[in-house]
């Protein structure tokens, strides 16, 4: 078990942006992050899950520190490609678990939302690379939750 | 901008699900993909991006093969938990560029989806990395996309 998954990360330098309802055609997604980039704000999670009639949300993670001169960079995008609305999110978390041995292990990614509902400890993204499933969770909640984390996974 | 991203990746066995209105409450990660791994079911890419009204939308990627297996899976719980429905894709590829020099570049990601853009191909999900951006596409616009960011990011 020590051998999939190596270790728990986690950052409390976290806010959270979305953008709800964006129309699903080539060129949303840029138009969101050029917006982003040419204001010089660094995104970490990029998030997309699945289209509805035509639509879709779009996530990310930010600094914190960032989230004041986000909020109208993403705000004016929103009125520009007709997105029904924004929202964000601060006192947020992101917690990881990192792990060369994830790929092939079904039960892993289970294991992390197991540990974290165990401690009722809700998860408000997720988004996962071959060696690494990260969730954001609130910021009061994240030594419970590496706590969790290191006692599921024997660390 | 060759150390920067430093490769594109690409995967067609690729199949998405979506489960829609999920209670955003802690336990419902763990429910669907506690099924899936009790089922054997692979999970590659996980995304959840933003929670509205209480109730968040999660997403997938499994391998093709799996998706006739994975789908009564996803329907019961779907049923259980009380989400609103379900929906599946095929014919999609996994289109990614890494490198380690991404993290404090705002502009790649947005250089990626620019170039996706650019060919008229439409993302359908996103998630992301420190090292990593994936995004899933139709299977018959892959070649285009490789091509694509291999031109962008001077590969
Ligand atoms: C929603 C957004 O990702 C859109 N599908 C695009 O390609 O830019
Ligand atoms: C939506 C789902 O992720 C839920 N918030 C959970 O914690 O399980």
């Amino acid at each position: 078990n020590n051998r999939v998954v190596s270790g728990v990360a986690h950052d409390l330098n976290v806010a959270k942006v979305a953008l709800f309802d964006v129309p699903d055609r080539p060129g949303i997604a840029r138009a969101v992050f050029k917006a982003l980039a040419d204001a010089n704000i660094n995104v970490d999670m990029i998030v997309q899950a699945a289209m509805r009639d035509g639509r879709n949300d779009i996530a990310f993670t930010i600094a914190k520190d960032d989230l004041s001169r986000a909020l109208p960079v993403v705000e004016r995008v929103c009125r520009e490609i007709g997105a029904s609305g924004t929202a964000y999110g601060e006192d947020l978390a992101k917690v990881s678990i990192v792990g060369s041995g994830m790929m092939s292990n079904p039960g892993v990614a289970a294991a992390m939302f197991a540990a974290l509902a165990d401690e009722g400890i809700n998860i408000q993204m997720i988004s996962t690379s071959e060696i690494k499933v990260s969730c954001i969770i609130a910021a009061d909640e994240i030594e419970r939750a590496v706590n969790a984390l290191h006692a599921a996974f024997n660390l």
